[in-house]
């Protein structure tokens, strides 16, 4: 595909 | 009528190799609806090279092909030239929304953090809180790939435009009425000898074939993003049983389950095509060394050539702008959860700022 993959990016990071 | 709330609620553990087998999953299916989208690409940009189907139907020479228009019908029913153009012309707003609340995140940290550092340098060691530069440096690179993947984005906008430009006189031929597009085209004197011989039935039968192939990809693309499985019990019973999770080899093997049919079911489609394709060529061949050819008919050919590929163009730019479109829509999402992620940090900072400086002060 053209665009970016965004799904690494919805991994929400658990704020330490 | 009780919900529980946590029955969702899953170890860590359990969410991490749910989130990394997604991954992987996504980019299974990607991989296979890319490889079956590249060989129609290509095989669209053979029969459009060999200005097949269309050189076929175009045996009296004066006459629009059948097959290019019905592809001009198709651009017009799907919006034609201005829906295309609608489109690029949003993807800057796009763009903008999604810079500016990205850098509004940021700055946000940027500001709170220069406050910080002030009154660490006022108060020296009794400002004895951790600097909120360390504290921001995960947001912050998260922002770096918020910023990376947005500059991807812009290149990939630019593809789509130069490919639009490339492509849009003879876009706009096809989506003009029949008369037009019938005086542009450049008459050439009949090729009736050709109608009735074997070649052109050859030719008809193996593209026909060639049709079937591409339309099959399309129920095998809905298949595939129709798999659906829930690995979560899986990887529940490996931490039960085991204390870790081999998310690697679970994941593996599953997609290899659900999905290992369908690869060798596009491999095969990719064989046919190549079979096909080669047999095209051999009998375009024998078929063109038949057509009396001469300028004028090199000519008509010529325009029925690019129209064809037109249409294939129109059809890849429109999937282009509706990834784009979805790619912005979903990443403002993305960004807005950042932003609060931001504000968040920011606030309790701020709130904790002013508590250490009432103490300083009255101290």
């Amino acid at each position: 595909s053209l665009y970016p993959s965004l799904e690494d990016l919805k991994v929400d990071k658990v704020m330490k | 009528k009780f919900t529980d709330l946590f029955e969702k609620m899953v170890p860590m553990a359990v969410q991490q190799s749910m989130s990394t087998y997604n991954q992987r999953k996504a980019d299974t299916v990607n991989r296979l609806v890319g490889t079956m989208r590249e060989a129609t690409n290509l095989c669209n940009g053979v029969l459009a090279s060999l200005n097949l189907p269309a050189a076929l139907e175009d045996l009296s020479g004066d006459s629009i092909p059948q097959s290019i228009a019905d592809k001009a019908r198709a651009i017009v029913q799907q919006g034609g030239l201005q829906s295309i153009e609608q489109l690029i012309r949003d993807l800057p707003e796009l763009l903008t929304r999604n810079r500016e609340i990205l850098d509004e995140s940021l700055k946000m940290l940027d500001d709170e953090e220069s406050t910080d550092s002030e009154l660490r340098s006022k108060f020296n060691q009794r400002w004895n809180r951790t600097p909120s530069g360390d504290l921001y440096k995960p947001l912050r690179a998260e922002g770096g790939n918020f910023r990376s993947v947005l500059d991807k984005a812009v290149q990939a906008d630019q593809v789509v435009r130069e490919r639009y430009n490339t492509h849009c006189e003879m876009i706009a031929l096809l989506c003009k009425p029949e008369a037009e597009l019938s005086a542009a085209l450049p008459s050439a004197n009949p090729a009736k000898t050709l109608q009735g011989s074997e070649v052109v039935s050859v030719l008809r039968s193996q593209l026909s074939k060639l049709e079937e192939v591409k339309k099959e990809r399309e129920g095998l693309e809905a298949e595939i993003k129709a798999v659906t499985f829930d690995m979560s019990t899986c990887f529940l019973t490996a931490l039960a049983q085991d204390g870790a999770i081999n998310e690697e080899a679970l994941s593996v093997s599953q997609l290899d389950q659900l999905y290992g049919s369908y690869t060798q079911r596009v491999q095969a489609s990719l064989r046919a095509q190549e079979g096909l394709l080669g047999n095209v060529q051999a009998s375009h061949q024998e078929f063109s060394s038949l057509k009396q050819s001469n300028s004028e008919a090199n000519d008509r050919e010529e325009v029925l050539k690019k129209l064809a590929s037109a249409h294939d163009s129109y059809v890849e730019i429109t999937s282009n702008l509706k990834e784009g479109t979805k790619f912005y829509n979903d990443l403002t999402e993305i960004l807005l959860k950042f932003q609060n992620k931001c504000s968040d940090i920011v606030f309790a900072r701020k709130t904790e700022r002013d508590e250490l400086l009432k103490e300083l002060q009255q101290s």
